[in-house]
């Protein structure tokens, strides 16, 4: 039996892709891709619960609809992918 | 499919577009290609034409750049973000931008076209062996001169077929020295560079002067990366250096280690820790062509679907033998409608709209074909907008290429004129639009059609058929015969996946002992190729839109490509 190595995360000069936690990805991904936005109308201002958002994101994907952060969401928020974003603003 | 919020679309149908800046990761030349294919998977199902532009302004703007390009939507380095587009408009509306932080190549891994050398720019051939040696990337080898070379056949010992590898000291693109190679060492303000730079510039592309002097004489290229070299990181173009030593242990090859994301990266140095120069190994890369067909839905009103194989589906994933899914098409047709004019295959038999002429025919002699007299060619359908054929094959000395319901058809002098397109249905009425395979039977000059798992025979105009396959004796389990090669009189070869069986014509069965592997008796030809044939006394075997061309040796003495080659276009 191998011992499972110790991995150890290194700062990449030049990296631009930050060493994420899975809710900070998953923010990121939400805003970026129109999932989760700040509406702003008349002064009246609300945030789409997270929840609801991954409901979206994961109905535009074809996942199941859990509304939870699952391991299925969060391996498509990492696939490569168009940058247009899902949702329209 | 969805569209933009108001049915964004282009109020005309001829689109302009315009290649702005090239990847250094491809042969311009491979690039124009996949761009070309790109929009013709689109203008294949709408009445959309795409013009391309030289100057000026298109309504699509082509672009490679990398993270903040010039748009409020920067990149994001290597993966995660491929591209994004704009839906029509004017402006920046309509245009494309690719993230040059990305490996783009055809989505199988390096796609080297090689230069000069006597290959006549085929692409590289991976692997192949040289001296004994099996090469998997371009190697400077054998020369002196530093410059990378390839085979373009799996063995250079014995076909000598080469081209030279991107390379800095071979030619440079862009900038304003008409592709000037680099000159080394320059001088840039005043200090010296003996190797490509991205100093001076805020965009992270590497030139290199192409005088000894930069201050002095202003002439530039950008440099093309080596298949060797590195992508993104703070190294981008050169050479992983191994072994290097990471965090005081040494590596031989690629790692993941360090990194979280399992990403494979090397270090340019003998020692990252000391040097910190980095950047990751070459994968298969991303195909332009899907990436690029993608962005193009959306440069013509488009949005996300949701359907999974979908074009439009925000992710990528790479696909062999593309074609357009029902939700992209019906998508597309939504905004501009079908595709009008003729249909591209028509199985409808021929009828004059004017009455023949009177006077002599020899329709009554089967062994005369009378259809070439009453086939009128269609020179709108270009064969030279083709990527691959359905099936190639000789008839009457006349080399044919056969596509969804058209041929077209090139002397066997081989410098004649292309002639075509020709309706198949015209001239061998009972034919399918798709033809898998065919042949001419040299002793009884029968013709052999193949298409799924049925074949027909005609002689003449009188025709036998169809008869399924399994009556020759070929198994259930083949879907489609992909190629026919004659053994002499009376006897043909049937390719259909890697194997391939022979067929006795005059007994109409297949002989015993087969099938064989392809790969076996036809070393270094590719054991799916779609079209088999022969021509001139060679073998040709396609797939895409090249071929591998094997002597009577059975030696693969050419690799080209059939647009140029055999279609002269």
């Amino acid at each position: 039996w191998s011992r499972p190595l110790k991995s150890i995360s290194v700062t990449f000069p030049g990296d631009i892709i930050k060493n994420m936690t899975d809710t900070e990805l998953a923010e990121t991904y939400l805003k970026r891709f129109g999932y989760l936005e700040t509406v702003q109308r008349s002064g009246f201002q609300s945030m789409v619960s997270t929840s609801k958002a991954l409901k979206e994101m994961q109905k535009q994907m074809g996942l199941e609809e859990t509304g939870q952060l699952d391991k299925s969401t969060l391996e498509a928020m990492k696939r490569p992918r168009c940058g247009v974003p899902d949702v329209a603003n | 499919y969805k569209t933009f919020d108001g049915d964004l679309k282009w109020d005309h149908n001829d689109v302009t577009y315009r290649i702005l800046n090239y990847s250094p990761d491809m042969d311009s030349a491979v690039i124009d290609d996949a761009f070309a294919r790109a929009f013709k998977v689109w203008s294949d199902v709408t009445p959309l034409t795409f013009t391309r532009l030289f100057d000026g302004t298109a309504d699509i703007m082509i672009s490679f750049g990398k993270r903040d390009h010039g748009d409020p939507y920067p990149f994001d380095g290597k993966d995660g973000l491929l591209a994004h587009a704009y839906p029509p408009g004017e402006g920046l509306q309509g245009d494309a931008h690719f993230d040059d932080d990305e490996y783009w190549t055809l989505g199988k891994g390096p796609a080297v076209k090689t230069r000069y050398g006597n290959a006549d720019g085929a692409m590289c051939h991976f692997p192949f062996t040289f001296e004994g040696k099996t090469y998997t990337t371009c190697t400077t080898d054998g020369r002196t001169d530093d410059l990378p070379w390839c085979a373009t056949t799996a063995d250079y010992s014995r076909d000598k077929k080469y081209g030279f590898c991107p390379s800095e000291l071979l030619y440079t693109f862009g900038g304003n020295a008409d592709g000037a190679k680099c000159v080394f060492p320059f001088v840039f303000l005043e200090e010296e560079y003996d190797s490509c730079t991205t100093e001076g510039r805020n965009d992270g592309y590497r030139w290199c002067a192409t005088t000894d002097n930069f201050d002095q004489d202003k002439k530039f290229g950008f440099c093309p990366s080596r298949d060797t070299a590195v992508i993104g990181g703070n190294s981008e173009g050169e050479p992983c250096h191994f072994p290097f030593v990471f965090l005081g242990k040494e590596y031989n090859s690629c790692t993941s280690e360090g990194r979280g994301d399992g990403k494979l990266w090397c270090s340019t140095t003998d020692n990252y820790d000391e040097d910190k120069k980095w950047g990751f190994c070459p994968d298969q890369g991303y195909s332009l062509f899907l990436v690029a067909a993608h962005e193009f839905g959306h440069a013509l009103g488009l949005d996300h679907s949701s359907i999974r194989d979908a074009l439009m589906y925000p992710m990528y994933s790479y696909v062999e033998d593309f074609s357009l899914h029902r939700d992209d098409i019906e998508g597309i047709q939504y905004l501009y409608g079908r595709r009008t004019g003729p249909d591209p295959t028509p199985p409808q038999p021929n009828t004059p709209t004017t009455a023949p002429n009177p006077g002599p025919t020899d329709s009554t002699d089967p062994t005369k074909p009378t259809t070439t007299t009453t086939a009128r060619p269609d020179p709108t359908n270009d064969a030279c907008k083709l990527d691959k054929f359905d099936t190639i094959t000789v008839i009457e000395g006349e080399l044919h290429f056969f596509k969804d319901g058209n041929y077209w058809k090139r002397s066997r002098e081989g410098d004649g004129e292309l002639q075509g397109s020709f309706s198949i249905s015209q001239r061998w009425p009972a034919l399918p639009a798709v033809i898998d395979s065919a042949f001419e039977d040299l002793l009884t000059k029968k013709l052999y059609f193949f298409s799924g798992t049925r074949f027909w025979v005609y002689t003449g105009q009188s025709l036998l058929g169809p008869r399924s396959i399994e009556k020759l004796g070929l198994p259930n389990t083949i879907q489609k015969v992909e190629g026919a090669l004659q053994r002499g009189k009376g006897k043909v070869l049937l390719f259909s996946g890697a194997s391939f069986w022979r067929l006795d014509v005059k007994a109409q069965k297949i002989d015993n002992g087969y099938p064989k592997y392809t790969d076996a008796i036809f070393g270094g030809v590719p054991s799916d190729a779609h079209d088999v044939f022969q021509y001139k006394g060679h073998m040709y075997f396609c797939r895409d839109q090249f071929y591998w061309r094997m002597n009577s040796r059975r030696q693969v003495d050419r690799v080209g490509y059939v647009k140029y080659d055999l279609l002269k276009c």
